[in-house]
This record gives C-alpha cells, structure tokens and sequence, in this order.
C-alpha cells in the first residue's frame, strides 16, 4: 500500500524539521581587540563552519543526492548565500533590532556601520521584515531553504528534469503544508514564494560586497568559504 | 571540479558528523 500524497508531503516537511542542523557559534577571539577586521573575520569564518553544515544538509533534502554530483555542486554553489541568509532571517525575526548572525553574534545598526556592514544591515533587515510580516513558522523555513536550494535557474546544470521534480515535490510540500495549517490564508505559498526573488537579490549583493572583501585582502578567509564565493563571479 | 575540490570532497564524503 502506498502512502497518500498527502502524507508523503507532510513526511517530506518533517523530514526537513529532522534535517534541520545544530545551532553553530561564532565565537570571536576574545583575546582580539574589538575591530572591523575582528568582525568580518568572524563573520567568514561562521559563514566557512555553516557551508560545511549546509553541505551536509542538503544530502538529507529527498532527492537532492540522487542529482549527479556535477548537479550537486552547481545547486549548492547557486544557492549557498541565499540559504546562510534565510538562517540569518529566521533567528533574527524574535528581535526587533539586530541580525543574529549566531546566538552569541547579534549585531545592531551601530556595530554593523563600524565593520562597514551597514546597506548589507538594511538589506537584511528588509528581509527580516518581509518574513516577520508574514509570521513564517519553522515549517515554511525549512521548506523555502530546500526551494532556494533546488533552484532550476543555477547554472551549468545538467539533468533539468530532475531538479525541476525536486522543487516540484517540494513546492506541493509546502502547500500541502499551508492547506493543513494555514487554511485561512489560502494565498500564502504564493506570499513565501514571492519573497524568493528578494532573496536572490539581497544574496547577491552580500556576495558582491564579500568579494570586495576579498580583494582588498585584509581579512583572512577560510578554504571552503574563497571556493564558494570564487563560484560566484 | 579541480577548482572545487573541498565542496567536491563534502559531497562525497558520508555524514556531515565525518568531518
């Protein structure tokens, strides 16, 4: 007997929950005086332990590890920033100021402009707000983190078939979700879907803004970490 | 992939709890 599709959705949802990784610290230097340079070498070197994190995530998101290794790659390389960013926007939305870029790395305005960080503080913030706004639950995180994942318009893919099927169980995933515990909102799948392309967006800038970084060669920055953000040229 | 050769070796690599 086969499950109904409703409840294989509603496994593919828990199964996300499951997936969902241990909390990581940031952990700067307390022997290190407090400094631009401190804290974006803090930052890329949460964001180098997170990348292997999410690396291993994605092998428990349903299908992902069947894709060719090649396709593997490409997704993640797509979408690394854009799923460090969604972690950022769930922890922070409980505060009203600040982004928790860890439990114990929560950075306000004031701390964000002294690193240089402040449009990247605003643009995030943006995004906290759109979430916030729409009260996202930890089921819809876990959710559009495996969609932004699964994003068909990565480039160099080569089994399109395949990676459209994944974010096509994953989108009815989610809606299955919203028709289960959102009822009374029927447009909202469409709401969390619609937020994706100022992910992509704010994504993208952080990127930049990192590459910037990166070639003014002042902050060191971890193996893992240079190989992603190389990817993204 | 010679270029990205880490995400290549993750990849590969069983559980993330390996590393």
């Amino acid at each position: 007997i086969h499950p109904s599709p409703k409840k294989a959705y509603t496994k593919i949802v828990s199964n996300l929950l499951l997936a969902e990784p241990e909390k990581i610290y940031a952990m700067p230097d307390p022997t290190v005086p407090d400094s631009d340079i401190k804290t974006l070498t803090t930052l890329c070197d949460l964001a180098d332990r997170e990348l292997v994190v999410i690396i291993g995530w994605a092998k428990h998101i349903p299908g992902f590890s069947s894709l060719s290794l090649g396709d593997q790659m490409s997704l993640l390389q797509g979408a690394w920033m854009e799923i460090l960013l969604l972690g950022v926007v769930f922890r922070s939305l409980p505060y009203q100021e600040g982004l928790v870029y860890a439990e114990d790395y929560i950075m306000d305005e004031v701390q964000s402009r002294m690193s240089g960080l402040r449009d990247l503080y605003l643009c995030i913030l943006q995004l906290v707000q759109r979430y916030r706004k729409l009260h996202m639950d930890k089921e819809e995180y876990v959710t559009l983190k495996a969609l932004a994942l699964a994003n068909s318009d990565a480039v160099h893919i080569e089994d399109i078939q395949s990676i459209q099927k994944l974010q096509d169980v994953l989108q009815e995933a989610l809606q299955e979700h919203e028709s289960s515990q959102h009822w009374e909102e029927p447009q909202r799948a469409g709401q969390l879907l619609l937020t994706l392309p100022l992910l992509r967006q704010t994504a993208s800038r952080v990127v930049q803004h990192f590459h910037a970084i990166r070639a003014q060669g002042r902050v060191p920055m971890h193996k893992l970490f240079l190989e992603m953000l190389e990817a993204k040229v | 992939t010679e270029r990205h050769k880490i995400l290549h070796r993750l990849l590969q690599e069983g559980s993330p709890s390996d590393i």
